[in-house]
């Protein structure tokens, strides 16, 4: 999914 | 999102939220590195590029927002303000961070998970981070009486980096694939610069002693 390839933590 | 990454989300923003305070109430920057806070404020610059092109959730981008405004709001203050900038301890806040930006930045370029401008300015956040508490740690050395707010702002910004340890560790069992080699190992050597603040001030703590780093 999009948010995989994403940094999803601050 | 699990409890660790929440708790050391809150402790974070509790960490920027007691310097700010400080720096507000008191007009007072005594103690407290302009460097770090510098780097700080380029770490969450460069970090959070993708505010505005990548919405991951409300929280996210609220507490982005949060982290941006607040460090560079406190270098504002430490630069600008006709008070506070004049309790900054300029003489002995000597740590020369440029040196440690570019090695950062090199190793952002060498080091991370796909060569693109977004990727390798997050590589170099994450890094940057990782010691950007160094010249807040020396100036603490240099300061005599160190206040507690001070004290609390660096064992909180501590203490946020140890939650995100065990987050990573129960993504890890929980998540299939949850693996982000270059935060674990740079967050694991950032919680590692503070071993010895976090020995001195919980032995402070329990003896009720004022906070002393041994030069």
């Amino acid at each position: 999914s999009a948010s995989q390839d994403h940094h999803d933590e601050l | 999102m699990n409890l660790f990454r929440l708790a050391g989300d809150m402790t974070h923003l509790v960490s920027v939220v007691v310097l700010l305070l400080k720096i507000h109430t008191i007009k007072s920057c005594a103690g407290v590195s302009l460097k770090t806070q510098e780097l700080y404020a380029l770490v969450f610059a460069a970090r959070y590029l993708d505010l505005f092109v990548h919405f991951v959730s409300l929280y996210n981008t609220v507490m982005k927002l949060v982290f941006l405004a607040s460090s560079f709001t406190i270098v504002w203050y430490m630069r600008r303000h006709k008070i506070v900038r004049r309790t900054y301890d300029k003489e002995h806040d000597t740590f020369r961070h440029h040196f440690i930006v570019l090695p950062c930045l090199v190793l952002g370029l060498l080091l991370n998970e796909k060569f693109t401008f977004r990727e390798v300015m997050w590589a170099f956040s994450i890094y940057l981070e990782a010691v950007a508490i160094l010249p807040q740690l020396v100036l603490l050395q240099r300061t005599r009486n160190i206040d507690n707010l001070t004290a609390q702002y660096v064992f909180f910004l501590g203490a946020y980096r140890v939650l995100y340890i065990f987050n990573w560790i129960y993504r890890y069992f929980t998540e299939p694939h949850f693996v982000h080699w270059i935060s674990w190992i740079a967050g694991i050597v950032q919680t590692l610069l503070y071993g010895d603040f976090f020995y001195y001030y919980i032995l402070s703590w329990k003896n009720n002693v004022k906070l002393e780093l041994p030069a």
